[in-house]
Order: structure tokens, then sequence, then C-alpha cells
């Protein structure tokens, strides 16, 4: 574990905490995908099956344990919490699951590095969490409106993405037989999504105004 | 191996 690995996990972290605090203290899931939220569930599940076969460490483990629990809850209150489910942006979340679900399914049938059900489904959680904030992205663009909080939310992890990258260089530079292609790829891709939002999300804060993307 | 080794990564 390095400061980069620990800083990105940390920036997660506390992207989560950000919408999960925002969501509850507002009583209110306004610019916030559902369709991510759904499609971060599905990568959990699919990454962490090995939550059952195998035990990397107590920090592996708790973290995991929060992921997949703070996602659930946050569905959970989207869909279900009485107050909270109607002011979910239903009619504009129109991003569809299977354009992305599909191609990154195939992609890991193609692409892994081991033919078998565990592996398969660990790739496809890579591939599928590359392209998982795209219909978040394309929710605020159409929201026009973009609250403070859900715009820290994009932008802490757009962050833990950077500092994986980071991880990566660094693992790469210390650790004599660490490579993972397809995970270093998928990361890259996963970075270039949030080049743009980065860009408009750093000028509104330099111009002190509030954060629009254009349509 | 290679590929187990990066699976400490969340």
């Amino acid at each position: 574990m390095n400061l980069f690995r620990l800083l990105g996990d940390m920036t997660h972290l506390l992207s989560i905490i950000v919408l999960l605090l925002k969501i509850n203290a507002t009583r209110s899931c306004r610019g916030v995908s559902l369709k991510t939220q759904e499609l971060y569930a599905i990568v959990f599940v699919c990454r962490y099956l090995d939550l059952f076969t195998n035990f990397i460490s107590l920090y592996n483990t708790v973290m995991k344990v929060i992921f997949l629990g703070s996602t659930f809850t946050i569905i959970y209150w989207m869909r279900f919490h009485k107050v909270i489910r109607v002011t979910y942006d239903r009619d504009q979340d129109t991003f569809r699951y299977q354009f992305l679900i599909i191609p990154c399914l195939l992609l890991s049938l193609i692409l892994n590095s081991e033919f078998t059900v565990m592996e398969v489904l660990w790739t496809f959680s890579i591939y599928l969490e590359a392209v998982a904030i795209l219909p978040q992205l394309v929710l605020l663009q159409r929201t026009n409106n973009i609250d403070n909080l859900t715009g820290n939310y994009i932008f802490l992890l757009g962050s833990y993405r950077a500092l994986y990258i980071l991880n990566w260089i660094y693992r790469f530079l210390t650790e004599p037989n660490y490579r993972q292609y397809l995970v270093w790829i998928s990361g890259i891709v996963q970075t270039i999504v949030y080049i743009d939002f980065f860009y408009y999300y750093i000028r509104s804060w330099k111009n002190n105004e509030k954060l629009s993307l254009p349509a | 191996a290679e590929e187990a080794e990066a699976k400490d990564e969340l």
C-alpha cells in the first residue's frame, strides 16, 4: 500500500460520504443519477465476489463492505424512501444501461486473463467501472443546475481515478513483477471520461461561478 | 499470478 493508493481510496470513500450526506441532509437526490449508482452496484458486486473466497486484509474487506453498503443505501433511498424518491429526476436520467453493460460484458468475455466465471465477472467490473459515470455526466449536462455537492461528488470520483494512476506508476516502478494491462487501460479510459468535467469544474471554481456544463 | 497481485486493489 503506497500513499497514492491510500489517498485514492480515501478520496473514493469521501466522494460516497459527500453523496450520502447531501441526499440525507437535503432529503433530495436531485441531480443524482440512479443509473450510475446502479451501475456501481453491479461493479462492486461483480468485483467483490472474492470477499468470500480470498481474504487480502482487514482494510480491504472493510472497504469493500463499505462501498457495497453505501451504494445500496443510496439506491434504496432513491427508489424507495418516501421523501427522497420524489426528488429523483426520473425523466432526465434516461441513459440506457444496456448500451454500457452489453459491450462491457462482450469485451470481458473476449479480453480477460482467464476464462472462468470469477475472472470474467471481475474483468467485466473493471470495464463497466470505466464508463459507469456516463449517465451521471449526461444527467448533469441536462439538469443544468448543478448544486455544489453533486459537483464535488463527481470531482472527488475523478480525483480518485487520477490518484489510482499515480499508484500504478509507483507500483510499476517499485514492484518488479507488477503489471496489469487491462486494469491500466480501463483506468486511463475512465480518467479521460472526467477530463471535460474537470475543465468546467476548475473553471467555475476559479471564476467563483456556479458550475454548469455546456449542452 | 500477475493479475492476482492486482486483486488487492479496490
